[in-house]
C-alpha cells in the first residue's frame, strides 16, 4: 500500500556500516519495513534495501551515530521516530541524544551504578531504549524525558527537551518545519508548488533542502525570519510573525582562527576586508544601512565589526567604513587548507566529458544525471560526508564541482537533495578526442533538428523512455529476457509489474528510473545485473550545440 | 561580457549579431527559429524599418570572417507587448541549420528559473578590459529570485514580473553594453534553453547589481502565436 515506509526518511544512494546488522531476501522494500519492525533482539533503527537485488538489511545504527557511505542502487530507511530531536507530548517515546537536564548537568548512563543507583534500566526495560545517557521517560513522566545526573547532589532532573509541535524559530528560522501559513499581516500564504496568483523561483522540487511544503512559512533566502507568497494578488511576500524558541538554540563548535568551508562558524576577530578596508561594527546603520543587525541574525555571532558569514555567502565578510565599498569579503584564514579551494574559478580551456574513471575530471558540471544540484564539497548540509578539499587536496573539490576524489567509476557528486546523497553527473566519456587536445573540426553539414529520437537507438536524460534494441551491458555481457527467470530470478521488474515500461524481449530499459539510464538482467550467474551503454541524443535538436560549450563559470 | 572566457567556436551556435546595415555591430540576439531571431525591444531604437538593419550567424568574431558566417536581412520587426524589452526579428530568408547555427529551445510557459540556477549569457559587448575583446565571450551565473533582487541594496523595486535577474553578488562578472538582445540559458535535461533576453543593469559587473534579462517563459505564447500569425 505504500504506507510501510511512512515513518521512515529514505535517502537514495546511501549505505550505513552497523554491527549489529542482519541480511534477508525480500520482494519488496515493504517486506523490508516490516523485517526491521520485527527485529526483537535488538532495536532496529533503520534498513538498507537494494531493489535490484532484492536485498534487505535491518541495522541498529542510523545516521545520527554512524557514517553513511555512498553505495549505488541502494536506498537508507531510517525511523524517523529515531532522528527526532523533540518530543510529542510528555516524550515517551524520545529517541533522541540530548544528554543534559534542564540546568545543564551531565545526564548518568543508564547502565551506570554510579553516582546514583537507577530504578531503571536498560535490562529492564528494554523497549524504552535507555542508551548511552541521553533523556528518556521511561516511566511516563509528565514532565517529559529525564535522566539521572552526574552531580551526586541531584539524582534525577527533567530534560527540557522542545516540543515537536511547538511553533517557535531559533535564530533566523533557516530550520523552520513548523505549519505556520498566514503572514505578520494577515496574509495567507501561497503553496510553494504553486505559480498562482505570484510566479516565483522558489520551486520545492528543485530546492529540496529548503524544505518548501505546503503554504508554510519558510526562509529559503537568508532572511531575517520566515516568510511567504501570498494568495492575495496584490502583495508579493510578507513576513511570518513566529515567536522565538525559548529552548536552547542549536550548539556549534566555533572556529576562532580559521574558517571551514564558507566560514559560516567562524567567530575569530579578524575586523578588515581583502582589500585592507576597517569592517563596520554590524549594530550599526552607518556608514551603510542594513539588516544584518545582530537581532536580525541572533546566532551568527554578529559582534563588534569582526567579520563573518551570516547568510550563505561564499566567504567571512562584513560592511566597510568606506563610503565607496559598501561590504567586501574578508582574507580569513582556511583551516588546513592554505590553497583556497573555494577561490572563483578560473575559466579553463576544457572539454566538458571524462576519460577513463574521471579522476581527472577538471570540467565545470555541477548537475548529477537526473538534473538535482550539486551540494559544494565543502558543505556538510543536506549531506554530511568526509570527501572535503581538505581530505582530497589533489581532486581538486572546488565549489560544487563534479568530481571523482575516490576512484568511482564517473564523476559524481553529493546532492542538494535531502534524500538522494550523491548521484553520477551528467557527463559523458570522452569519444574519439584527437591527440593534442584540439577540438576536432566540424563540417558545415546541414543538419535539421527533429524534436526528439524517440526511434532512435539513443537515450535522452535518464533513458526512462528508451525503446531501442541495445540488448548488452557495458562489459558485454548478454541481456536476459525480462519475462525468464533463469539464470536470474526476480520479480521486481517484469512486463506484468510494469507493462508501460517497454521490458520487451531482453532489451536494456530502465523502469525504476535509475540515474544512470538503462539496465537488464545478466545472462550471466555472477552478475544479476548491469547497465547498458546507450549513446545520447544530444545534438540532433533545438538547445544542444555539436561543439559543447565551455561553460565558464564566475569572474 | 565583463569577466568570464573567450568560448569555444561556434559552441553557441544559435548567437546572432544584430549589425547595422553597414555591417557595425551593436546587439546580439537569438535564433529561436530557422527564420526568427529573438532580441531586445531596445536594441531596434535607432530605426523602424527592417532594412536598417541585418543579421549575421555562424560566426565567432565580430570581425566576422569565418566561413560559415550566414548574411541575412531583415523582412519585419516586431516589438514585443507592452512595451517589454523583447522583440522578434524576421529574416528575409531562412538561415540554413547546420552545427554552427542551431536555433535554442524555448521553455515552457510561465516557467520560472528556480532560483540559484547556473545559466549562461554570450555576447561580443564591452569587456571592460577582461579581454577577448572582438571574439564571442561568456559567463556563467546563478539566477536570483526577483525577491531579493528588489531588495534596497540590490535594485530596489526595480525588477517587473516579466523580467528576471542574474548574476554574483560579488560582481565582477556580467552581461554589458553591446550584448543586449542576447541569450541568457540555462541547461536542463541535456539542452540549453533561452530564458532570458539581454536588458538593463546599473553599470556592469558591480557587487550586489545583477544584470537583469526579459523573462522569455513570459513571452512564449507571443512568440508562438506571432512566428505563427507572420
Amino acid at each position: 500500500s505504500g504506507n510501510e515506509t511512512d515513518s521512515y526518511t529514505k535517502t537514495e544512494g546511501a549505505w550505513i556500516l552497523s554491527l549489529q546488522k542482519t541480511q534477508y531476501s525480500v520482494n519488496t522494500v515493504a517486506e523490508c519495513a516490516a523485517k526491521c519492525d520485527a527485529e526483537t533482539i535488538w532495536t532496529c533503527r533503520s534498513f538498507l534495501y537494494i531493489e535490484k537485488d532484492q536485498d534487505c538489511w535491518t541495522a541498529a545504527a542510523n545516521s545520527k551515530t554512524e557514517m553513511i557511505l555512498r553505495r549505488s542502487s541502494a536506498a537508507l530507511y531510517e525511523k524517523k521516530v529515531y532522528l527526532q530531536e523533540c518530543v510529542n507530548g510528555i516524550g515517551t517515546d524520545y529517541r533522541g541524544t540530548k544528554s543534559k537536564s534542564k540546568t545543564g548537568k551531565i545526564c548518568q548512563r543508564w547502565d551506570a551504578k554510579y553516582p546514583h543507583r537507577p530504578n531503571f534500566t536498560p535490562s529492564e526495560h528494554p523497549r524504552a531504549d535507555l542508551e548511552s545517557n541521553f533523556c528518556r521517560n521511561p516511566d511516563a513522566d509528565s514532565g517529559g524525558p529525564w535522566c539521572y545526573t552526574t552531580d551526586s547532589n541531584t539524582r534525577w532532573e527533567n530534560c527540557d527537551v522542545p516540543s515537536c509541535t511547538e511553533e517557535c524559530i531559533h535564530c533566523s528560522g533557516e530550520n523552520y518545519r513548523g505549519k505556520i501559513s498566514t503572514t505578520e499581516n494577515a496574509y495567507t500564504c501561497q503553496r510553494w508548488d504553486s505559480q498562482k496568483p505570484h510566479n516565483h523561483g522558489y520551486n520545492p522540487s528543485a530546492l529540496p533542502e529548503k524544505y518548501l511544503e505546503e503554504n508554510y512559512c519558510r526562509n529559503p533566502d537568508g532572511d531575517p525570519k520566515p516568510w511567504c507568497f501570498t494568495t492575495s494578488p496584490s502583495k508579493r511576500w510578507d513576513f511570518c510573525s513566529i515567536p522565538r524558541c525559548t529552548s536552547e538554540p542549536p550548539t556549534i563548535v566555533p572556529e576562532l582562527s580559521c574558517a571551514t568551508g564558507e566560514g559560516e562558524l567562524y567567530r575569530g576577530t579578524i575586523s578588515v576586508t581583502e582589500s585592507g578596508k576597517q569592517c563596520q561594527s554590524w549594530s550599526v546603520q552607518t556608514p551603510w544601512k542594513h539588516n544584518r543587525s545582530p537581532d536580525n541574525y541572533p546566532c551568527k555571532g554578529l559582534d563588534s565589526n569582526y567579520c563573518r558569514n551570516p547568510d550563505n555567502e561564499r566567504m567571512p565578510w562584513c560592511y566597510t567604513t568606506n563610503t565607496e565599498t559598501r561590504w567586501e569579503y574578508c582574507k580569513v584564514p582556511s583551516c588546513g587548507d592554505a590553497a583556497g579551494p573555494d577561490e572563483p574559478v578560473i575559466p579553463v580551456e576544457e572539454e566538458d566529458c571524462y576519460e577513463g574513471d574521471g579522476t581527472s575530471y577538471r570540467g565545470v558540471t555541477t548537475e548529477s544525471i537526473s538534473g538535482k544540484r550539486c551540494q559544494r564539497w565543502s558543505a556538510m548540509t543536506p549531506h554530511s560526508h568526509k570527501k572535503t578539499p581538505q581530505a582530497f587536496p589533489q581532486a581538486d573539490l572546488r565549489r560544487n564541482l563534479c568530481r571523482n576524489p575516490d576512484g568511482d567509476r564517473a564523476p559524481w557528486c553529493y546532492t542538494t537533495d535531502p534524500s538522494v546523497r550523491w548521484e553520477y553527473c551528467n557527463l559523458e566519456k570522452c569519444v574519439n578526442k584527437p591527440s593534442g587536445g584540439a577540438t576536432p573540426t566540424q563540417s558545415s553539414n546541414p543538419l535539421v533538428p527533429t524534436p526528439d529520437s524517440a526511434q532512435k537507438d539513443c537515450k535522452t536524460g535518464k533513458g526512462d523512455t528508451y525503446r531501442g534494441v541495445t540488448s548488452i551491458t557495458v562489459l558485454g555481457v548478454t541481456c536476459q529476457a525480462w519475462r525468464a527467470q533463469s539464470p536470474q530470478q526476480h520479480n521486481s521488474f517484469t512486463p506484468q509489474t510494469h507493462p508501460t515500461k517497454g521490458l520487451e524481449g531482453n532489451s536494456c530499459r530502465n523502469p525504476d528510473g535509475d540515474v544512470n539510464g538503462p539496465w537488464c538482467y545478466t545472462t550471466d550467474r555472477n552478475k544479476k545485473w548491469d547497465y547498458c551503454q546507450i549513446p545520447d541524443c544530444a545534438g540532433m535538436s533545438c538547445g544542444t550545440p555539436v561543439t559543447k560549450p565551455k561553460r565558464c563559470f564566475g569572474r | 561580457i565583463v569577466g568570464g572566457c573567450v568560448s569555444k567556436a561556434h559552441s553557441w551556435p544559435w548567437q546572432i549579431s544584430l549589425r547595422t546595415s553597414s555591417g557595425i555591430h551593436f546587439c546580439g540576439g537569438t535564433l529561436v527559429h530557422p527564420q526568427w531571431v529573438v532580441t531586445a525591444a531596445h536594441c531596434l531604437e535607432r530605426s523602424k524599418r527592417p532594412s536598417a538593419y541585418k543579421v549575421l550567424l555562424g560566426v565567432h568574431t565580430e570581425r566576422a570572417n569565418e566561413a560559415s558566417k550566414q548574411d541575412r536581412n531583415l523582412e519585419k520587426l516586431i516589438l514585443g507587448p507592452n512595451g517589454a524589452d523583447i522583440a522578434l526579428l524576421k529574416l528575409q530568408t531562412p538561415a540554413i541549420m547546420n552545427d554552427k547555427v542551431l536555433p535554442v529551445c524555448l521553455p515552457e510557459k510561465d516557467f520560472v528559473v528556480p532560483s540559484g540556477t547556473e545559466c549562461y549569457v554570450t555576447g561580443w559587448g564591452e569587456t571592460q578590459g577582461t579581454g577577448g575583446e572582438g571574439i564571442l565571450k561568456e559567463t556563467g551565473f546563478p539566477v536570483i529570485e526577483n525577491k531579493i533582487c528588489n531588495r534596497p541594496s540590490y535594485l530596489n523595486g526595480r525588477v517587473k514580473d516579466h523580467e528576471m535577474c542574474a548574476g554574483n553578488i560579488e560582481g565582477g562578472t556580467d552581461s554589458c553594453q553591446g550584448d543586449s538582445g542576447g541569450p541568457l540559458v540555462c541547461h536542463s535535461q541535456n539542452r540549453y534553453i533561452l530564458q532570458g533576453v539581454t536588458s538593463w543593469g546599473l553599470g556592469c559587473a558591480n557587487a550586489m547589481k545583477p544584470g537583469v534579462y526579459a523573462r522569455v517563459s513570459k513571452f512564449v505564447d507571443w512568440i508562438d502565436t506571432t512566428i505563427k500569425a507572420n
